[in-house]
């Protein structure tokens, strides 16, 4: 292991952790440093899989993950201390946390050059790899996943197609997304399904996609040429996005309030979304009022 | 940039700790901490499709939802694995954690698709024990 990296007091915890953990940066594309946090499995490290984990965003920071997620360490919210988490995955595994790309988090590019996409990402992700089995080439020969959420469902598949087809030796035997995107269009247009099961549209407005996006036995919803249909997707999809609901978790509330949901700092995700429908009528004609116009109207709780 | 709805208050706290950047052998150049940034990114693939066809003829897949996030939903993500047309080899049905249906499980030829019901977007933070079963049935190539 690279001991130079090995974090032997981590602040705001009681007790040490009875398992290493590394943290520091490693060698990707040009100049770009990437930030890594390794947590060694609490069961058998030597003979457990090695898992990288890789958040989304794009551009959201993995710490996310480690230190409200699956990781060993969760915060308090004093933002001082720290607490065990029971269920981490190092219960089972040796976890890399990878912040990726350059400008994410920690990992950083010294000339600041930020622009990217996402085969370079996989690529600065697949050369972090390389150096990360440098550091640490005692569990080169362990079983590898790769692991990831949101927009991790881009990251994860296209890092493990370049593992597939390059030469380095990593011993990968598979993958996990989770609530990943796997195809735009799709993720959108399920969406429309999603929020009329749920009850968030009404029957109007859903007979309304129903009349002018569908022909009976199939309906094309954001990808449609009909005005009137996509006047109405954008209609649904701004009770999704913009009223205050958590977009993230629907039966729960939404941290901050709805006010946060009109912040201008929307995610990259919403940002991208908005222009994966840029082609929609930026608004739905007067009688298909988003939810917050008619809630404002009507005391209606 | 700040997701909406999430807080993240003390984890930006704790992480821009000097002594924590310090711990973390955090170099000088890093900037101070946030959950996302907004950089200049051009998203490539509308599609993850060809990529999932070539990386399943040789490893194995695990797909899950929390089932009640909508940016990234479940029902999306079903039809895209549909989509791939494996072969498959289980109906859909219930997966439990102790006594508690923790959601649905489908299986394919060498890919998962699993629900995790009642959760959001993050599964880990929201379904911590079903999650930890989840992933560790996965490494461990159990049904």
């Amino acid at each position: 292991a690279y001991a130079p990296d090995e974090v032997t007091n981590l602040p705001g915890l009681k007790t040490q952790p009875t398992f290493r953990h590394y943290s520091g940066y490693l060698n990707a594309s040009g100049e770009d440093r990437l930030h890594y946090w390794f947590v060694e499995s609490e069961n058998d490290p030597a003979n457990d899989p090695v898992v990288l984990w890789m958040n989304g965003g794009p551009g959201c920071s993995s710490m996310d993950g480690m230190l409200s997620e699956l990781g060993p360490f969760h915060v308090n919210n004093d933002g001082q201390s720290l607490y065990m988490n029971e269920f981490s995955w190092n219960k089972v595994a040796n976890v890399i946390f990878l912040e990726a790309p350059a400008g994410v988090g920690y990992s950083y590019n010294p000339s600041k050059e930020y622009a990217t996409d996402d085969d370079k990402v996989s690529m600065g992700n697949y050369l972090a790899l390389q150096s990360f089995f440098k550091k640490f080439p005692e569990y080169a020969s362990n079983e590898f996943y790769v692991t990831g959420e949101s927009y991790g469902g881009i990251y994860v598949p296209t890092l493990s197609l370049r593992i597939l087809q390059g030469n380095a030796t990593i011993n990968m035997k598979g993958f996990a997304v989770g609530n990943g995107i796997t195809n735009f269009t799709t993720n959108s247009d399920s969406l429309v399904y999603f929020a009329y099961y749920h009850g968030l549209i009404g029957l109007n407005l859903w007979k309304g996609l129903n009349d002018k996006c569908c022909d009976g036995t199939y309906c094309v919803f954001t990808e449609s040429t009909d005005t009137g249909c996509l006047t109405l997707v954008r209609e649904t999809l701004n009770i999704v996005y913009n009223i205050g609901l958590n977009t993230y978790s629907l039966y729960l509330d939404c941290y901050n309030g709805p006010s946060s949901v009109k912040s201008p700092l929307l995610t990259r995700y919403q940002f991208d979304m908005q222009h994966a429908l840029g082609h929609l009528p930026t608004q739905p004609p007067k009688y298909y009022q988003p939810m917050s116009a008619i809630l404002s109207k009507s005391k209606l709780g | 940039v700040v997701p909406p709805c999430i807080n993240v208050t003390g984890v930006t706290a704790y992480l821009n700790l000097p002594a924590v950047r310090k711990a973390l052998h955090i170099a000088e150049e890093a900037t101070a901490w946030e959950i996302c940034s907004a950089l200049p990114y051009k998203t490539i693939y509308a599609t993850m499709y060809d990529t999932y066809k070539s990386i399943l003829t040789q490893y194995r897949g695990l797909v899950y939802n929390g089932d009640t996030d909508m940016a990234c939903n479940f029902l999306g993500d079903e039809w895209f694995i549909e989509s791939l047309n494996l072969k498959q080899k289980t109906d859909r049905a219930p997966w439990k954690l102790g006594d508690q249906i923790a959601g649905f499980v489908k299986e394919f030829e060498g890919l998962s698709l699993v629900t995790v019901k009642g959760s959001g977007h993050m599964v880990p933070q929201e379904r911590p024990a079903q999650a930890l079963k989840m992933i560790t049935s996965f490494l461990q190539n159990k049904p």
